[in-house]
């Protein structure tokens, strides 16, 4: 029942966390209940939720360290249907414990699993990076959505990914499949959104989601107010995208 | 007489590739003997340069496995006064090893001291985190600049990097200082850009270089043809910007 989806791109800066928590406050808005799972050291996803040092018991670096179960790192968020674990990865030591934990891919998994009955959707907030953590994450995962930002750059991001995808389904995880590329911060009418839709549609046509996420100012501006997106201002373009993203994936699966 | 600048900072997607390319590139037009350093596994650089995996004989990859010296990691560029180590770190297995010898942060380094005496400029490119290569390429560094985008991840990265430039400072390079912050992809008028300036000059003032880099999806755009931006489109706001900016340290070295 549980579907954990992982966003990631081996890419810095394509739009990864700020899919991870509007697609997440998306479908608790839709009533499902989701857990958020931050496993990036940088921390952004809880930037964008308004969780500031204080306010975190515990997270994800803790239940890596065995000092804590998934359940103590869970927090609740003004959403009814969203809870979030932070990565709380907050020192220098921590950060190479963490990705020296990592290496052992299973470590993310098995702290998942006491929760699958809890929740309908588990979302993943990945580091640009495909080893250690990002392993981890692939391997405790249903399936990899991938946000791409036009570019050349992310464009053999997603080649990349692809290969690696493959790679873990056989080493680790065969059932692993690919939810959809999702392009973000989208601009109409350049050349480079010209190139990259061409290329997109030309290798993986049929990865692409019908949803597009326009670029919109608004994005980064809630991010200094610790709110998502669509709850910061909710009638944007950008927050009608993540909703529409997060019913296209919330319908395929009701189609099975 | 050689300086070596780390382009550096924890968030993904805020232009270090860009910057690193297109400052290595405006130096070499300036006629300094300049040598770029790609040590992200991810090879934006070499994307940036059009060096396409054929025409790589061997990269950073290498020097860190002992297997070649870094003059044979060395490639002549379009630009007579540039040089350039791509990464290479072209699989999974490369990608484990890398980071595995990469803990020992005195590799690069070691490497470099062979070819101080050759370049005015080393510029080193690094990937969106702080262990493990990075803090190789800070122990190796003169110093350290930070490519900013307006918003309230990057800000945070700030923080966290000074602090962790404190930290290399400590433990291996005492004399590691901040080269400056370079504001990218500015685009003037919005309110995240007037928060973040805001923010900028109140607790970095000092570190702020008078030069900002215009937002131009020339930049974007150059990257599907290989070629740093300064040469893709010479005459367009953001390559007389890397230009400034490239003089901008030229005449800080001056002075001294
Ligand atoms: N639709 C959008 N419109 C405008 N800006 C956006 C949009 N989506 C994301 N951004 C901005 O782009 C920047 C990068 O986004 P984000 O941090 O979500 O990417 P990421 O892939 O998670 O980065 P990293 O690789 O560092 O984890 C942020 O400043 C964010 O505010
Ligand atoms: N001045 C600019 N104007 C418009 N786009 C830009 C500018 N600088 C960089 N970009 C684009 O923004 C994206 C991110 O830039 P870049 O890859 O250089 O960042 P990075 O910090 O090196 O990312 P990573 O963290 O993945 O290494 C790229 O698609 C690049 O083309
Ligand atoms: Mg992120
Ligand atoms: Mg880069």
């Amino acid at each position: 029942r549980c579907k954990i989806i992982s966003i990631c791109l081996p890419k810095g800066g394509v739009g990864k966390t700020t899919t991870a928590v509007n697609l997440a406050a998306s479908l608790a808005v839709a009533e499902k209940k989701t857990l958020l799972v931050d496993t990036d050291p940088f921390g952004a996803s809880a930037m964008s939720l308004g969780f500031t040092p204080e306010r975190i018991k515990a997270g994800i670096s803790e239940v890596f360290n065995f000092t804590h179960s998934l359940d103590h790192a869970i927090h609740k968020t003004e959403l009814e249907y969203l809870d979030f674990v932070p990565s709380n990865v907050n020192s220098i030591q921590r950060d190479d414990r963490f990705s020296k934990i990592a290496e052992n891919r299973v470590v993310l998994k098995n702290a998942l699993r006491g929760v699958h009955e809890v929740y309908d959707y588990i979302i993943i907030d990945c580091p640009p990076l495909m080893r250690g953590i990002v392993q981890n994450a692939l391997t405790a995962s249903t399936s990899v959505l991938m946000p791409v930002r036009c570019g050349h750059f992310a464009l053999e991001a997603i080649a990349k990914l692809f290969k690696y995808v493959d790679y873990i389904k056989e080493i680790a995880n065969p059932s692993l499949f690919i939810e959809g590329i999702v392009m973000t911060m989208y601009e109409a009418n350049t050349k480079v959104t010209e190139i990259s839709e061409r290329e997109l549609k030309l290798r993986y046509n049929k990865y692409l989601f019908k949803t597009t996420i326009p670029r919109n100012h608004m994005v980064t501006e809630s991010t200094f107010y610790g709110k998502p997106v669509i709850l910061y201002n909710v009638n944007s373009n950008v927050s009608m995208a993540y909703l529409e993203l997060a019913y296209e994936i919330i319908n395929k699966y009701r189609e099975e």
